[in-house]
């Protein structure tokens, strides 16, 4: 799955999504990934986040709109993030999933839950101060 | 330190990033940056978790889910369940675009897409048929059933409801198939 949050100059946001969802699942099912709040939210008086992994779990606690909420009352980017995360993580713990969160002022952030195989979260950030992509990485 | 415009997304899908990054250094929109880098992870299919032949379902096929929002707007467009047409972004777009809706899903969604100009393809690959292959030869497991006879742990559908419920482990993760 690819989440995808793009500012232009102007703090106008937009979020994305695109998936093929999970290996053998029932015929007909559907992920987070389309549902507004869970896959992506974008608000450009906020922000904008995109989350990735087990949607079955993901999409009951809508954790892109929760991250981008908390952005509105100020939190960084980080602990929004990782507040999404938590929620999650009280009612599964060993669920899988990441988060990518970011404010007006173009600063982000991204947290994971730490499950076996899964100790690091790695994205993907272009903004002005490189030439090429840089990839970035959060331990879970 | 922070700086606009900005691109983020998630995974190590480089490629998707730049596509995004050179729309928006072009003079185009967040929407068109967005879309446009989706929609190049789905041409390459990144990580075989994007795009057609990828993570089939129980019947061997590839389906697509998609969404895309305009934060000034709040406008949204999605699609799930998405059979048929490569381009889901795209797709999600149109709804964005053309219909008064927020999402489509399964064969209407294709219809759907058809008449908007989609071009309607088999999305599987010899690789998602290989996968799928290699999943009935292993007893169809993992699988996500529960409370179904015969047994979803030992045995391929088609299953029937168990009339007692009972709780079932949570597969372990596998990150190779994601949302």
């Amino acid at each position: 799955t690819i989440g995808m949050i793009a500012f232009d100059q102007y703090g106008h946001v937009a979020a994305g999504t695109s998936t093929n969802g999970l290996t053998h699942k029932v015929p007909g099912r559907v992920g987070d990934s389309p549902i507004v709040g869970a896959g992506a939210y974008a608000d450009s008086l906020a922000g904008a986040a995109a989350a990735t992994g087990d949607g079955d779990i993901m999409m009951r606690f809508l954790p892109s709109y929760l991250a981008v909420e908390l952005m509105r009352t100020g939190m960084d980017p980080s602990a929004a993030c990782k507040m999404a995360i938590s929620r999650i993580k009280r009612h599964y713990a060993d669920f899988f999933g990441a988060i990518i969160c970011a404010n007006l002022t173009g600063h982000y952030g991204a947290a994971c839950n730490k499950v076996d195989g899964f100790l690091q979260f790695h994205y993907m950030v272009s903004n002005g101060e490189s030439d090429a992509p840089l990839l970035k990485s959060v331990d879970c | 330190k922070a700086s606009l415009p900005l691109v983020i997304n998630t995974w190590n899908f480089k490629n998707a990033t730049e596509a995004a990054w050179a729309v928006l250094q072009s003079g185009g929109s967040a929407l068109d940056a967005v879309e446009t880098g989706c929609n190049r992870c789905q041409e390459e299919q990144c990580d075989g978790s994007v795009g057609y032949g990828g993570n089939p379902d129980e019947s061997g096929e590839t389906t697509l889910d998609a969404m895309i929002m305009n934060g000034n707007t709040m406008e949204v467009g999605a699609v799930g369940d998405l059979r048929r047409i490569k381009n889901a972004i795209g797709v999600a777009r149109a709804v964005m675009e053309h219909t008064q809706h927020t999402m489509l899903v399964g064969e209407s969604a294709s219809v759907f897409a058809e008449n908007m100009g989609f071009i309607a393809e088999d999305l599987t690959t010899i690789k998602s048929l290989d996968i799928f292959t290699q999943w009935l030869k292993g007893n169809c497991q993992p699988n996500y059933r529960k409370n179904v006879l015969p047994n979803p742990s030992k045995s391929c559908p088609p299953y029937k409801p168990q009339v007692k419920l009972e709780q079932k482990k949570q597969l372990p993760a596998d990150i190779r198939s994601h949302d």
